[in-house]
């Protein structure tokens, strides 16, 4: 069988207007910003809590907005990847 | 060469007597002490002020030997969100990789606790980031975590080494790769230390995990304590280096540090040897903290030898390299790694070279080897981007195929150094193909560039596949990465000063070395003040030719009588000679030679093949081995293969207990199971088969008792048009088509009872209703006569007409 993919509740999102925009835009939206994504400049980690931990489709719906606002560059829906240690 | 003293180095810690990969302290034991940390220690690096930090499950940051060299500024807990990297504890002790992996870096010596790490002094963290839900956000934060405090970060993880899986790093990991690179270390770039996968047994290939096959990690991999390949290890073309790890039962272990303040030997697979490096280079480093991420990588190759490691495709590339596919350019050596660091002067900036994407489609024919060539200037027209000396070379390939594990790719530089990027694997049943994948190769660092580079796909069907579907090459382009100046020794112009011909005393007769030497003295000669051939060496040149050159830079090829030149590499059917750099002439059929013996031979000239047990070229192979055209050695068959042809899988006879399935030899099952080879495992026939190929009623080979084999199902009784027959040797019975025409017919299967409509029986036969119905009575007395009727082969023949004109 082809695994599957699973979408996480976690996104990551691309604002350049920085810090104080990125935590504006997760609160427009619903979601909880975890912050800057390592060192990765205007990135930034965003959580859903209402939407499901681990699930087979992708969640647009409401994710949709946040991808459409003109303040947001990019959005990807964190996939859970299978990491094995050696 | 230092002179080891082992009582200089004598450390308390319990188990260091175990820790053979360092020390010979024992001369009645085997010495495994190829790595030479001791010699670097005893110059005095331990790797201090050098911080290196785990990525993996956590690290128990008090354990007895970590405690003194933790640093809880190179630690994160991206799981947790906080600061601490400790593992969670649970019965089966799952989180106890990270803590094993940091022990061979950096445990503490002299505790008189479990073990001595490779840089005992330097300073060790922990990025926890494997225990939870990984993904390219984690990945991403776990990579960029204090890029200007920690130096060196150690992952001994990846994708599943499963056989059938490709992946690497998201669109955010790449990123912080690149981050790390360019911005930590104060600029110098992180170092990012890769163990190259366990996927051995599996069948798989490291070029299919995108982390090792990275140009900005150091993938490295495991040889055992004899020098072996692993029963785990992953071959590829990405592979730089490597280490001892653990291998067969009846080789010692690596010994470390484990979780609730133990210590362990157990297995550790290739996880270990990543670690391992990830120390040398802290001694390194500690040597020269100025070296840049590609300084190391520049270092490593240089200084990683072949030692006594076996494996059957070593061979010297276009700038005098011993490179393989199982251990990249070999073991590490700590000691000429901080030697070299020491003395080291920067590599001139990296050049990248996109060439043109070749977009012509080309089908990918089963069982056909294709070949696309590309010719490059290696960007000589942009000075920014021209890459004249190699580094990495990558192949970015778009291919669609219907079962991806039968592919096998190869690129071959323009020195013709020939790298897999891809082998075939048996498990990887996906027809997704390759979307924009990068394979990486390092086995042509140091040579030139430009030229022609071809790539050479092969398609090898492992089962049967629709013929219709055929794989096809949609994109490929190949991205160079190097210098545009020599990497160690820049050009420069060099004045013919000194008038000693560099010519080694060994390769003359005393008199002839006398009348040189005499000669060179007294000969007056204009002094020459052109520019010298880039393969000079320091002692200048009488012209501008390379063979006016006084010393060589490389190798000087040729001799005495027939004249010499300096040249970078060895032709073909020469070895380099290091201590000489002279090339010497290897036995007939040898292509590259480590010596000049009949039986050291490490490649062979077309139309003989390299024995590995014996290192000889020979016309042809022993029994177990089957001749590979293309590298032109005798491999071994599959292990269940008695014979085999062509393709170590690719069996024709199987051993006792297995069985061809296609070209494979499975496992013999029970009765009334199959070996399912997606599963690897026998399952369960449909309940009407006696054996089977596969779960469905329609995948019958016999029959149980009292059923028919139809059209690969087993029934009850045949249908109409069939009858039951016996066939000798098969336990069931089979459904025979009755004659043409029949649509009934005798158990027997030879007199039809009923013919389909527009036929009539007659004699046990059906014939048309409309053959030959004009045949008069004159004729039909000659078809009566000859008892034409009375034989099959004619009964189509005016019977019918005849009998019913009487």
């Amino acid at each position: 069988p082809v695994p599957r993919t699973v979408y996480s509740n976690h996104w990551a999102v691309r604002v350049p207007g920085g810090p104080e925009r990125a935590a504006q835009l997760a609160a427009k939206y619903g979601y909880l910003n975890m912050g800057q994504i390592g060192n990765l400049e205007n990135y930034y980690h965003f959580y859903h809590s209402k939407t499901i931990k681990r699930s087979t489709y992708s969640s647009p719906g409401r994710h949709n907005f946040l991808q459409m606002d003109p303040d947001v560059d990019w959005v990807q829906q964190q996939l859970i990847k299978k990491r094995v240690k050696r | 060469h230092l002179r080891l003293d082992p009582n200089l180095l004598y450390f308390n810690d319990p188990i260091w007597s175990n820790m053979w990969y360092l020390h010979c302290s024992d001369k009645s034991s085997r010495c495994r002490s190829e790595m030479n940390v001791m010699a670097a220690w005893q110059r005095g690096y331990t790797g201090k002020n050098v911080v290196v930090s785990i990525l993996d499950d956590g690290v128990e940051k008090n354990h007895p030997d970590l405690i003194h060299n933790y640093d809880p500024f190179a630690s994160h807990d991206v799981n947790g969100d906080d600061q601490d990297p400790s593992p969670r504890y649970d019965a089966s002790n799952e989180n106890k990789h990270g803590t094993r992996c940091a022990g061979e870096v950096a445990a503490s010596a002299n505790n008189s606790y479990c073990i001595v790490g490779i840089a005992y002094n330097a300073r060790i963290g922990g990025i926890r980031m494997l225990d939870g839900d990984v993904t390219d956000v984690v990945e991403a934060k776990a990579l960029g975590i204090r890029p200007d405090y920690i130096d060196i970060y150690s992952a001994s993880w990846g994708p599943d080494d499963d056989g059938k899986t490709v992946d690497g790093p998201g669109p955010l990991a790449k990123k912080a790769f690149e981050d790390g690179i360019k911005k930590g270390r104060k600029g110098l770039g992180s170092i990012f230390v890769w163990a190259s996968g366990n996927g051995g047994r599996e069948g798989d290939y490291c070029s299919c995990d995108g982390y090792t096959n990275s140009i900005y990690t150091i993938s490295i991999s495991s040889t055992t304590e004899n020098g072996y390949k692993p029963w785990y290890l992953e071959e590829c073309a990405s592979t730089l280096a490597t280490t001892y790890s653990s291998g067969a039962f009846y080789e010692r272990k690596i010994v470390t540090t484990d979780l609730r303040q133990r210590c362990t030997d157990d297995h550790t697979g290739t996880s270990v040897s990543a670690p391992m490096v990830a120390g040398v280079i802290a001694l390194a480093l500690e040597a020269n903290p100025m070296l840049n991420w590609r300084d190391i990588q520049h270092i490593l190759v240089k200084t990683s030898r072949s030692v006594h490691l076996r494996a059957p495709d070593w061979r010297i590339n276009g700038a005098g390299r011993r490179v393989s596919h199982l251990y990249g350019f070999g073991l590490v050596d700590a000691d000429a790694m901080v030697v070299e660091a020491k003395k080291w002067r920067t590599v001139p900036p990296q050049h990248v070279c996109i060439g043109a994407s070749d977009k012509r489609p080309r089908f990918i024919r089963a069982d056909q080897l294709i070949r696309t060539t590309t010719q490059t200037n290696a960007c000589a027209d942009h000075s920014g981007q021209h890459v004249v000396y190699l580094e990495h070379v990558v192949v970015k390939v778009t291919i669609s195929h219907p079962r991806r594990g039968d592919l096998q790719i190869n690129l071959i530089s323009p020195s013709g150094t020939k790298s897999q990027l891809l082998a075939r694997r048996t498990f990887d049943y996906s027809n997704e193909g390759f979307k924009n994948w990068e394979f990486m190769t390092v086995h042509c660092w140091g040579e030139k560039a430009e030229g022609e580079w071809m790539l050479e796909m092969h398609d090898i069907p492992s089962q049967l596949r629709n013929p219709e579907t055929q794989g096809k090459l949609k994109e490929w382009t190949l991205i160079l990465y190097g210098t545009a100046e020599h990497p160690y020794n820049p050009f420069s112009f060099h004045h013919a000063r000194a008038k000693a011909l560099d010519l080694s005393a060994g390769d003359m007769e005393p008199s002839k070395v006398a009348f040189f030497q005499s000669h060179l003295e007294f000969e007056e000669e204009d002094e020459y003040s052109g520019p010298c051939h880039m393969e000079c060496g320091d002692r200048g040149c009488d012209g501008p030719g390379s063979e006016q050159c006084l010393n060589c830079v490389h190798f000087s090829l040729g001799n005495v009588k027939s004249g010499r030149k300096c040249v970078s590499a060895c032709p073909l059917g020469y070895m380099a000679d290091v201590a000489s750099r002279r090339c010497r002439r290897c036995h007939r059929g040898c292509e590259a030679c480590f010596g000049r013996g009949q039986n050291q031979c490490s490649s062979c000239k077309r139309g003989f093949y390299l024995q590995p047990e014996s290192n000889t070229c020979t016309t042809s192979c022993p029994a177990g081995a089957y001749s590979e055209e293309s590298l032109r050695r005798c491999l071994k068959c599959h292990q269940n293969c008695k014979k085999c042809l062509g393709y170590p899988d690719k069996c024709v006879v199987c051993r006792d207990g297995f069985s061809l399935s296609g070209s494979m030899c499975v496992p013999d099952c029970e009765p009334g199971t199959f070996f399912n080879v997606a599963l690897m495992k026998c399952d369960k026939c449909h309940a009407t088969c006696q054996s089977c190929v596969g779960t469905g009623k329609d995948q019958c080979t016999q029959c149980a008792k009292d059923f028919h084999l139809h059209d690969w199902r087993c029934i009850p009784t045949c249908s109409h048009g069939f009858y039951s027959d016996d066939v000798p040797g098969l336990p069931h019975r089979i459904c025979r088509r009755c004659e043409e025409n029949c649509l009934i017919c005798e158990a027997t299967g030879k007199n039809c009872i009923k013919c389909k409509e527009g036929y009539s029986l007659l004699s046990g036969s059906c014939v048309t209703n409309h053959t030959c119905n004009n045949a008069d009575e004159m004729f039909c007395e000659m078809v009566k006569s000859s008892k034409l009727c009375e034989r099959k082969l004619f009964i189509q023949f005016c019977c019918r007409t005849c009998m019913l004109a009487g």
